[in-house]
C-alpha cells in the first residue's frame, strides 16, 4: 500500500498539502450575540467545514483504498473531533478566545449566551492551552488529526467479507504509518530520547479528552437541534444523526 | 451496501472522482 512505500517524511509532506484552507463564515454575526444567532453561526460554519474535510480525507495518502464502509464510518465517527481540533490549531495563540474562523472569534462570555455551551467552551480553552504549553507544531497537529481520522472506529461491520478484513489491515497498517510520522515530528524538535517519548505520550493523553470533547458537543448540537433551536439540514444533519445512531 | 447508506450525501462526496468542494 501507499503507507508503506513511503517515508515519515514523505507521508508528514502528504499530510500537510492535505490540510484544507482557511474557511471564512462570511456572514455578520449581529451583536449583541444571542444563543439562536451564534448557533446558527457555528452550524453555518461547521457545514462548510465539513465538505472540506472530506477533500481533506480523501488526501490522506491510503485513505481512499479502504473500503467505502470503513471511509464513512471513520468520518462519521471522528468528524467533530477534527472539527474541534482545527479549532484549537486557530486558536493556539489567542489565549481566552476562539477562533472558529477568521471572521467569528468568541470569549467565553460571548459563548456563554449558548445554554449548556460554557462547559465545552472551558473545555476547548483548556485543551487548547495544553497545546500552548507544548508548543504544538503544525507537522505534529497535522498528523495527530489524522491519527483521530484512522483511530475513530473498532466497530466491525456484520457482515465481514474478504473486502472488509483487507481493508481492516490496511488500517492498522496506515495508522502505524502516522505513528512513524509523529515519531518522526517529535524527533525533528532535538529533544532527548526520553523527552521525545514523554512528548509523544502527552500529545497522544490529549486525543481522549478530544473525544470526551467530542461526545459532550455532540450531545449538546442534538439538544439544540431537538429544541429546535437551530434549523440543521444536509451534511451536518447527517453526520450528527448518523453519530447519534453509532451512539444508540 | 445498504439503500440507505448510498444515499447518504457523504457517500456520494467520497465515491466521485470530482473534488467534494467543488461538488457541493
Amino acid at each position: 500500500g501507499v503507507s508503506i512505500a513511503l517515508s515519515p517524511e514523505e507521508l508528514i509532506a502528504r499530510i500537510m498539502d492535505a490540510e484544507p484552507p482557511e474557511i471564512f463564515l462570511m456572514k455578520d454575526v449581529k451583536k449583541p450575540f444571542t444563543e439562536a444567532n451564534v448557533m446558527m453561526s457555528l452550524t453555518n460554519l461547521a457545514d462548510k467545514e465539513l465538505v472540506h474535510m472530506i477533500s481533506w480525507a480523501k488526501k490522506i495518502p491510503g485513505f481512499v483504498e479502504l473500503s467505502l464502509f470503513d471511509q464513512v464510518h471513520l468520518l462519521e465517527c471522528c468528524w467533530l473531533e477534527v472539527l474541534m481540533l482545527g479549532l484549537m490549531w486557530r486558536s493556539v495563540n489567542h489565549p481566552g478566545k476562539l477562533i472558529f474562523s477568521p471572521d467569528l472569534c468568541l470569549s467565553r462570555d460571548e459563548g456563554s449566551c449558548v445554554q449548556g455551551f460554557v462547559e465545552i467552551f472551558d473545555m476547548l480553552l483548556a485543551a487548547t492551552s495544553r497545546f500552548r504549553e507544548l508548543k504544538l507544531q503544525r507537522e505534529e497537529y497535522a498528523c495527530l488529526k489524522a491519527m483521530i481520522l484512522l483511530n475513530s472506529n473498532m466497530c466491525l461491520s456484520s457482515s465481514e467479507g474478504g473486502e472488509e478484513l483487507q481493508s481492516r489491515s490496511k488500517l492498522l497498517c496506515l495508522l502505524d504509518s502516522v505513528t512513524d510520522a509523529l515519531v518522526w515530528a517529535i524527533s525533528k524538535t532535538g529533544l532527548s530520547f526520553q523527552q521525545r517519548s514523554t512528548r509523544l505520550a502527552h500529545l497522544l493523553m490529549l486525543l481522549s479528552h478530544i473525544r470526551h470533547l467530542s461526545n459532550k458537543g455532540m450531545d449538546h448540537l442534538h439538544c439544540m437541534k431537538m429544541k429546535k433551536m437551530v434549523p440543521l439540514y444536509d451534511l451536518l444533519l447527517e453526520m450528527l444523526d448518523a453519530h447519534i445512531m453509532h451512539g444508540s | 451496501t445498504s439503500l440507505k447508506e448510498k444515499h447518504k450525501i457523504l457517500h456520494r462526496l467520497l465515491q466521485n472522482s470530482s473534488s467534494p468542494v467543488d461538488l457541493a
